[in-house]
């Protein structure tokens, strides 16, 4: 099984 | 104010097509540069960042910043109710809460004139980092869009594997499973640079969405790198590109 991870767990905020 | 002229139209539908299911708020902003877009979908999961130099336009004015914060689906209606090679002017003041839209046909026998009430977005705004990608990938934006739909036929995930041999697309589901492998071509259709093997699992889901780009360039990259989100980029005529990010699935 796999889960989803979200995108702005990499980008951060600017 | 801003003033922003493109031959066709088409460019422009072209354009929200790409956007308006992945996203259906955003805020345009404008500069002396050009034209720039960046929005999560709503689950956070990709990123879509859009690029248009003032290369990409017939005539263009941007004297001071101007941020329009955009419904994708109302400018949809928008531009779908003129003619792909009408051209379109789009023009707002400096504090604006509306953009204008100048349709012109080719003989210039028949204008549209449309305003769009823009909307004061607050959106959280990623910084990218430069990344150095272990694999990159070109084929035809119509191959991948091909792949994407036929992989989501058998699974809600994709694994994508990329080796010095090829790019491997595999799908696993209740009604069997899916292998398409894509080696490079001589004549250079598919061309396929490996530093480092990797194999990463996607939601096929916006894969397919993202091939709403495809009528944007007959050609598509797609950039990998460990623990690091899947880049999909389309260019935009010479002047600029469309670029998906999506955060990779992971095992329990």
């Amino acid at each position: 099984n796999s889960t989803q991870t979200s995108i702005a767990s990499y980008f951060k905020k600017v | 104010m801003l003033e922003a002229r493109l031959g066709e139209t088409q460019l422009l539908k072209k354009i929200v097509d790409a956007l308006k299911e992945i996203i259906s708020l955003s805020t345009l902003d404008c500069s002396e540069t050009g034209m720039q877009l960046q929005s999560m979908d709503n689950s956070h999961v990709s990123l879509v960042s859009l690029s248009l130099q003032t290369g990409c336009f017939e005539k263009y004015r941007c004297d001071r910043n101007v941020s329009l914060g955009l419904d994708l689906k109302s400018l949809s209606k928008v531009v779908k109710s003129a003619s792909g090679d009408d051209s379109v002017t789009l023009s707002a003041a400096d504090k604006a809460d509306k953009l204008l839209l100048s349709f012109e046909s080719d003989n210039k026998s028949r204008t549209a004139d449309y305003e769009l009430k823009l909307l004061n977005l607050d959106q959280d705004h990623l910084g990218i980092p430069d990344t150095n990608y272990a694999c990159t990938v070109q084929m035809p934006s119509s191959e991948f869009a091909r792949i994407c739909r036929d992989m989501s036929m058998f699974s809600e995930t994709v694994v994508i594997s990329c080796t010095k041999q090829g790019i491997k697309f595999s799908a696993n589901g209740d009604l069997g499973s899916a292998n398409i492998k894509l080696a490079e071509t001589s004549k250079g259709d598919i061309t396929i640079d490996v530093e480092e093997p990797i194999t990463q699992s996607f939601a096929g889901r916006y894969l397919n969405t993202f091939t709403r780009a495809t009528p944007l360039s007959d050609r598509v990259k797609i950039c990998l790198a460990p623990e690091v989100p899947l880049l999909v980029e389309y260019s935009i005529e010479d002047y600029g590109y469309i670029r998906y990010y999506l955060a990779p699935k992971v095992d329990d």
